[in-house]
């Protein structure tokens, strides 16, 4: 029997997805939020703002898991989401999590390396999006990306 | 067919 619609919401997936109490990466709930942020009108919009919040956790283990949730989805979701995550409406927010004039001081330092870490593949992989190029050059003026 | 809302508003770099 094929299962129900699926009627649970970006907001319920992301945080399963996310939640600090896995043990290890909940890739059903990883790629049921890729899917239904691409079948919605607004998905990509609501998703950048879930996922920008989740990012900018305290825990650790929580913002990873958004990060990866990020990464896979700039990979499956397609050029709707990439426009959205290459405006500096999310950029800004993945800048507080690594800028200590932000956020920079008190996020933990796996997840500022890891948000550096994407954001440069962004660069290479996704060329066309070219505020990502302008927001990862200015973390390199701020020397906050190392030369 | 689905509304393909599209919005091209952004704001300004953080810096």
């Amino acid at each position: 029997m094929a299962a129900p619609p699926d009627e649970e919401s970006l907001e319920s997936r992301i945080n399963k997805a996310t939640n600090p109490l896995n043990r290890e990466i909940d890739w059903d709930n990883v790629k049921a939020f890729c899917e239904l942020l691409s079948n919605e009108p607004e998905g990509p919009q609501l998703a950048t703002r879930l996922l920008a919040h989740k990012i900018q956790s305290p825990q650790e283990w929580e913002a990873m898991q958004a990060l990866t949730v990020l990464e896979t989805c700039m990979k499956n979701c397609g050029k709707r989401f990439h426009s959205e995550v290459g405006k500096f409406r999310f950029l800004n927010e993945l800048i507080k999590v690594v800028s200590p004039k932000y956020l920079g001081s008190r996020a933990p330092e796996a997840v500022k390396k890891k948000v550096l870490e994407v954001m440069y593949s962004w660069t290479v992989s996704l060329p066309e999006e070219t505020k990502i190029s302008d927001a990862y050059q200015m973390l390199k003026k701020q020397g906050i990306v190392k030369q | 067919s689905k509304i393909q809302y599209h919005d091209d508003s952004d704001e300004d770099l953080l810096e």
